[in-house]
């Protein structure tokens, strides 16, 4: 065996055995290596001041991610609630990016998403949905049961003093709730840009006041109502390549 | 394939399980809170050639039908390799605090096989 051994990679490098708990730090260290550029990462993320809890629970409670077992081999359900197709299956990554204000600007309705091009590598949008909170101030009484209000979502094209696009949806409230519009191609605009890309926003909202109903922006007292943007995205394909069935 | 008891040095799967906690990557990765990262080891002798379900692939199983009869197309020596593998699906922070859910093929060993 011997001979045998010594001609074949896979069969030499043996790492002495985990069983007995004397675990080969190089080992464990090309286990990391392997992880991170399975997931194409240069190095782990810092993270200093992670998202508050309660944003983080109500997004993914809020997009059915489903609990992983151990082995992390059940999917979890992906995030924005809708059926995922097999193809997009194998390289797909589902990013959610929860709202920031910029300080420098006065406007009570702006507010921006930085949205990390994942290690770099090049993702193609196939969705992205905004996720927005709005609260009904006084209890609906009259016997119609709801509040009608416009919608107006304003997205900023990349580049500085670039022009505003518009997504506009009619809302309609029986109670507080979450409701979602749909930013796929302002997200897909923002991708095509440089490596960090940041999605300017400015959330309108026309018969609110009137209505009673608050949309809910970034309001520190309520993490967990914090605007959050959900982006599916896949490995952007080679332009020839050929798919093999 | 065979899962590695210890009871011989052929090919097997070697279950090989990290805990997040235990290398301090729980604070950025959300699910799950570990990986396994099975490897395969163990040695390919000739006469595993016929043991049902150890080739690796068919172009294995036909050079091993020559090794059978003494004859040695090319090269013999074959390895031990991983011939099923699955999928792992991951929730992570990133750089810039996004949650990021990740379907990333063949990540976890099934099966070893010779090759």
């Amino acid at each position: 065996h011997q001979e045998l051994r010594d001609t074949c990679a896979s069969c030499a490098a043996q790492p002495e055995d985990p069983e007995s708990g004397r675990m080969d730090g190089d080992f464990l260290e090309a286990v990391k290596r392997h992880i991170l550029s399975r997931l194409q990462l240069r190095d782990r993320p810092n993270i200093t001041h992670p998202v508050p809890k309660a944003a983080m629970v109500t997004a993914l409670r809020k997009l059915h991610a489903g609990k992983l077992r151990e082995d992390g081999r059940v999917e979890i359900p992906n995030l924005d609630g809708h059926p995922m197709s097999n193809e997009v299956l194998e390289e797909s990554s589902e990013i959610i990016s929860f709202a920031e204000k910029d300080d420098l600007v006065m406007s009570k309705s702006s507010l921006f998403f930085l949205i990390s091009n994942e290690g770099n590598q090049n993702l193609q949008v196939t969705r992205a949905t905004l996720w927005l909170y709005f609260k009904l101030l006084l209890p609906i009484v009259e016997p119609r049961g709801r509040r009608k209000v416009m919608v107006k979502v304003y997205y900023q094209e990349p580049g500085f003093g670039s022009k505003w696009d518009l997504v506009e949806k009619r809302v309609e409230l029986r109670r507080s709730g979450w409701h979602t519009f749909t930013l796929t191609s302002a997200v897909r605009l923002a991708f095509e840009t440089g490596t960090d890309r940041r999605q300017n926003l400015d959330i309108r909202c026309e018969g609110c006041e009137t209505e009673g109903v608050v949309p809910v922006l970034l309001d520190l007292s309520d993490e967990s109502h914090r605007p959050f943007l959900v982006v599916r995205a896949r490995q952007a394909e080679g332009q020839h390549r050929i798919r093999k069935r | 394939g065979l899962e590695c008891d210890g009871s011989n040095d052929l090919c097997c799967r070697q279950r090989f399980y990290i805990d997040f906690r235990l290398i301090g990557w729980n604070d950025w990765i959300i699910a799950p809170s570990g990986y396994f990262g099975n490897y395969c080891e163990g040695s390919c002798p000739a006469y595993m050639a016929g043991v049902p379900g150890s080739a690796s692939s068919f172009h294995t199983a036909v050079v091993n039908q020559y090794r059978m009869r003494g004859m040695s197309p090319g090269s013999m020596n074959s390895c031990c390799i991983p011939t099923k593998l699955s999928m792992m699906s991951m929730l992570y922070f990133d750089d810039e605090y996004n949650i990021v859910k990740r379907d990333v093929p063949n990540m976890i060993v099934d099966e070893c096989g010779c090759a």
